[in-house]
């Protein structure tokens, strides 16, 4: 299965991370 | 390859290096260029985007390049030899409105793999950021594929939220490597 994201659920783990 | 991540992290389709390009005029080209780090999960990436600079806090002279593992980030490269690069020259007040935005845009269709079953094609993006004017740029492997090059452009445009007023051109690598910049022809538009 290829792995595929849309730029949305990427960007939802943005703010979690930044701040660490 | 999918490559394996840890318990926990969404893995990548693809495993991807981080290269930065420093300007030093006593060093070599290729000394001056150098592996940052490579990961292989959307967590990872985001842990790395966030500690290193922008692109438009760079002093000019300096690159960001993303490639899948393995390729590096020059024309000589196997995986590039073929193919060529979707170029977007920004004007230069664009580097405090849209760059940033674009390069992460750029970063967020590589490791989504955002063109379908075109994503195999692409080898990674360059940002160059330039005093006369930056770049940003996404390398395929075959400058021959229109079909492919043609359904990465047209994504790509879209991603960057590009007007249809504005064409942008991809070049082949081939091509720029024997003119010099501003004088290589477009080998597709979209």
């Amino acid at each position: 299965e290829k792995k595929r994201y849309d730029r949305e659920f990427l960007l939802g783990f943005q703010f979690i991370f930044a701040s660490m | 390859v999918l490559v394996a991540a840890p318990l926990g992290k969404h893995p990548l389709q693809h495993r991807w290096a981080l290269w930065f390009f420093k300007n030093d005029k006593s060093k070599t080209w290729q000394a001056n260029l150098r592996l940052v780090t490579k990961f292989s999960t959307v967590e990872d990436f985001w842990a790395l985007y966030s500690h290193i600079q922008l692109a438009s806090k760079l002093t000019s002279g300096c690159d960001y390049s993303l490639f899948k593992d393995g390729i590096e980030p020059m024309w000589e490269d196997n995986r590039n030899k073929c193919g060529g690069r979707w170029l977007i020259t920004l004007a230069k007040q664009q580097r405090h409105t849209e760059l940033d935005h674009f390069w992460l845009e750029t970063l967020l269709c590589l490791i989504g793999e955002s063109f379908g079953e075109y994503s195999s094609e692409v080898c990674g993006a360059v940002i160059n950021i330039r005093a006369k004017g930056d770049k940003i740029a996404v390398w395929t492997c075959e400058a021959e594929d229109r079909d492919g090059v043609t359904h990465i452009g047209r994504v790509y445009k879209e991603r960057l939220g590009l007007s249809s007023k504005v064409v942008i051109g991809y070049q082949a690598h081939a091509d720029t490597a024997t003119k010099s910049g501003s004088l290589t022809k477009n080998k597709f538009v979209v």
